[in-house]
């Protein structure tokens, strides 16, 4: 479960840069 | 909502957010943005903080999509002179107070906005030489201004 955890955290970090790098016009 | 210990660094820009949001929705929208950036590289991994930054995008997609006919916002470039302008006005409004000899509340947080905002002009990159000698004359001046104050000290 640690890792699934750790995963899901990652899929979050990538959706905040993400939703950054879209609200920054940088995609 | 609090905000988490991890992320207390950004706490004044938010607050400056929070307190231009309807006198200059612009400048508050580049505070939440150096916010979110500056809080992301803080803390983005533990589950309190990732809620607080989630929660702070939200604010941001929907503060720029009412804003989305203003230049300031939709351009950057246009961002970074309106950010660069507001901070520049706080600033010499204080010095103006100081040089008169007008020591006071407002021209102390004065100083210290206008060293905030020169923070949040860092998301368009690197400061000019002379933004980084106003943050550091403005922030310095706030902390002797306030700290002479409590005291019942004059400024000199």
């Amino acid at each position: 479960t640690g890792s699934v955890g750790s995963s899901v955290a990652s899929a979050e970090q990538d959706e905040l840069s993400q939703r950054l790098a879209r609200l920054r016009d940088q995609v | 909502a609090a905000i988490p210990a991890p992320l207390k660094a950004i706490q004044h820009h938010l607050r400056t957010a929070q307190e231009l949001e309807k006198r200059d929705p612009v400048v508050a929208y580049y505070c939440k943005l150096y916010a979110v950036q500056t809080g992301m590289k803080l803390d983005s991994k533990s589950p309190e903080c990732r809620k607080f930054l989630m929660k702070l995008m939200d604010q941001l997609e929907s503060m720029k999509k009412e804003l989305s006919d203003n230049e300031s916002v939709s351009q950057e470039l246009v961002g970074h002179a309106h950010i660069e302008n507001y901070a520049l006005k706080m600033f010499l409004y204080a010095d103006n107070e100081d040089r008169s000899g007008r020591f006071h509340k407002n021209m102390i947080k004065s100083f210290y906005t206008a060293s905030l905002l020169i923070d949040v002009l860092t998301v368009f990159g690197e400061l000019s030489e002379e933004n980084i000698q106003h943050r550091k004359y403005a922030r310095w001046k706030a902390t002797y201004i306030h700290n002479c104050l409590k005291n019942g000290e004059t400024p000199q």
